[in-house]
């Protein structure tokens, strides 16, 4: 294992883990380098399976899903002491954390130069991924898997791909993709779907969405050409994502950062691009934006 | 999704990476900015190149990889059914009903498989499945590593 990187003492840390950890970088393409957290198994580091685990965004930190999800340990909510988390995905597989692309959480790049796409991202990956290997070559013959959540729905299939077909030889078993965007469309078309039978619509809004945006029994919610209709799924999108619910638990509430915050408004727009606020989009709403604050 | 994931609250994780002890024991350079939980620099200059992960799956399916599509059913960012109808039309043919998987004797969720790719979804959890249902994401997990039965 790759001596330099190894992480033996973790401020806050009041347990003493039976896993080992290194933390450094590892190099993405000229002059980009990956932040990468790795924890062993604890169970059989040297048979266990090494499972490569993504965050999405674009643009958001794997160390949420160390830190938040399925890490080791976790912080707790005074932001300086550890605590173990027993449902830890290493205690059955050796877990690489990778922070990408660069410019994301701790990764960077030499010229700040932060713009990028999916086929780029999915070649830093790739090659990140072979630096790992390079500082740790006992672990090629680990049985590999590449998770992916949320815009890693893009980003673990794709990696996936140069993966199983690229020159370096990996033991890749498979891959797997938590509330994923796997299609832009069918995610646009079923959150309408979602939000009426989860009572989030009244009936008068369901019928003129019927109406306007479905013909001899089919219902195109994505990209219709009928400004009726995107004025009314502008409306159910305001209604699920900017009334106060919590986007992404239906039934919890909404913590932390405001809604409104800038963030937030650009959090979304990576979901229904095919519609815009419409000028005039309190014609439906007939009310001001929300009052929950 | 994007720059700021809406009401989730980072702050104690940000505090904990930010501090200057935890940067040295986790060997980042000084001349680093801050953590935070999303970036707009990246975010904000993003491109989107896939519409559609469909004929990446089926490339990767037809080289017999194995995949698992899980979602929280209570996610509103990327709901359960967008990627339950995706799997669907991927066209491949269905080899269980779509049935539930317990955990803890109790219900945890549903799955149907479709060779090598299974659709899962986990009861009541919301975007971030392992922390908002972790008992249920470790089950998952470790059923889809080892290939055993949900």
């Amino acid at each position: 294992q790759y001596v330099p990187d190894e992480t033996t003492h973790l401020p806050g840390m009041m347990f003493k883990p039976n896993y080992r950890q290194w933390s450094g970088y590892l190099r993405a393409g000229p002059g980009r380098f990956l932040h990468y957290w790795f924890v062993t198994s604890q169970s059989d580091p040297l048979k266990d399976p090494l499972v490569l685990w993504l965050n999405g965004g674009p643009g958001c930190s794997s160390l949420d899903g160390f830190l938040s999800e399925n890490g080791p340990f976790h912080v707790n909510d005074n932001g300086a002491t550890l605590y173990e988390n027993k449902f830890s995905w290493n205690k059955i597989a050796n877990v690489l954390y990778l922070e990408s692309p660069a410019g994301v959480g701790y990764s960077y790049s030499d010229d700040l130069n932060y713009k990028t796409n999916d086929n780029q991202v999915a070649a830093d990956n790739y090659a990140a991924l072979q630096s790992f290997f390079n500082k740790f070559p006992n672990f090629t013959q680990n049985e590999f898997f590449i998770f992916g959540e949320s815009y890693g729905g893009i980003y673990a299939p794709t990696l996936s791909l140069l993966v199983a077909t690229g020159p370096a030889k990996f033991n890749f078993k498979g891959f797997a993709v938590g509330n994923g965007i796997s299609s832009f469309a069918l995610n646009d078309q079923t959150l309408i779907y979602f939000g009426y039978y989860h009572g989030l619509f009244g009936e008068d809004l369901w019928h003129d969405l019927n109406k306007n945006c479905c013909e001899k029994g089919t219902c195109n919610f994505y990209n219709s050409t009928s400004e009726d209709c995107k004025e009314l799924v502008y409306e159910a999108f305001d209604t699920v994502y900017e009334s106060g619910l919590n986007a992404y638990a239906l039934y919890l509430d909404c913590e932390g950062h405001s809604r409104f915050h800038r963030g937030y408004e650009r959090t979304m727009t990576h979901l229904f691009k095919n519609y815009r606020k419409p000028q005039q989009s309190h014609k439906f709403l007939n009310r001001g934006p929300s009052s929950v604050s | 999704l994007g720059e700021v994931p809406p009401c989730i609250n980072s702050t104690a994780q940000m505090n904990w990476l930010n501090r200057g002890d935890v940067r040295k024991a986790l060997h980042i350079p000084d001349m680093l900015p801050p953590w935070d939980i999303c970036s707009d620099d990246v975010g904000g200059n993003y491109t989107t190149q896939y519409q559609t992960m469909k004929d990446v799956y089926l490339k990767l399916l037809s080289m017999g990889l194995r995949a698992l599509v899980y979602n929280g059913d209570t996610d509103m960012a990327c709901n359960f059914l967008g990627d339950q109808w995706f799997v669907e039309d991927l066209g491949i043919k269905a080899t269980t009903k779509y049935q539930s998987w317990i955990h803890d004797d109790q219900i945890a969720g549903f799955y149907q498989q479709y060779g090598n790719i299974t659709f899962l979804t986990v009861k009541g959890a919301g975007h971030m499945v392992p922390q908002w249902a972790p008992g249920p994401a470790f089950h998952m997990f470790q059923s889809f590593i080892t290939n055993g039965p949900y």
